[in-house]
């Protein structure tokens, strides 16, 4: 009998209006919109998980270093980019009636080679992101790097993007071919 | 035609935690 009831997600109460066999459910629930997703603060140890609704909320009252800024062109000045270790430069960029969660990477490998990560977050759906671009740019010297691509949604997480390189990557010598006096800017462009 | 200057926003790096938790 079970096989021909539809069940509601279990993230009905959430705003979910979808139902679905039992077999499918589980599947469904996994990458349901409506369920709750974890801070997205890259490299911090943050246990929080909201809606969707709360996440920008969580960022301005806990994560108060991140500021917002408000456009689609603006320059991201990445400071002390030679600092040793691994760093995040993370910033907010909100543009076109939404937010993006912009992050800069730094990270070292065994040997002291140090790599750089750049890449975008929309605070938002899968289904959303596909309606928007973002360029990033370093630019100086007569020297150019580009990376576009569409940002990735809430739910897909920036370490495994760092992981695939699927983002704008770049060692320490290139850095500091466009860096000025330890300070690397990156231009974003945001398009719809 | 006038060329905008694009808003600059300087962004102070923040300590990798997990590197640090690793460390522990």
């Amino acid at each position: 009998v079970a096989n021909f009831v539809l069940f509601p997600c279990r993230y009905a109460c959430m705003g979910c209006e979808i139902t679905l066999p039992h077999t499918e459910k589980a599947d469904h629930e996994e990458v349901c919109e409506f369920r709750l997703y974890s801070c997205p603060c890259p490299g911090t140890v943050c246990k929080w998980q909201g809606t969707m609704d709360a996440i920008m909320p969580h960022l301005t009252k806990m994560h108060e270093y991140i500021t917002t800024i408000e456009g689609e062109d603006i320059i991201f000045l990445a400071t002390s980019i030679n600092l040793v270790g691994a760093y995040d430069w993370v910033m907010i960029q909100s543009c076109l009636g939404v937010r993006f969660m912009l992050v800069l990477q730094k990270q070292e490998d065994h040997n002291g080679g140090q790599q750089f990560f750049a890449v975008v977050q929309l605070l938002g759906t899968s289904k959303e992101a596909e309606n928007f671009a973002y360029r990033l740019e370093l630019k100086g010297n007569r020297r150019r790097l580009t990376w576009e691509a569409t940002p990735l949604p809430i739910h897909e997480d920036i370490a495994k993007a760092i992981k695939n390189r699927d983002c704008l990557t770049f060692d320490a010598n290139t850095a500091l071919l466009f860096a000025e006096n330890d300070d690397l800017s990156i231009n974003v462009v945001i398009t719809k | 035609r006038t060329h905008r200057v694009p808003k600059e926003v300087r962004v102070e790096p923040q300590k990798f935690a997990e590197e640090l938790i690793h460390r522990l």
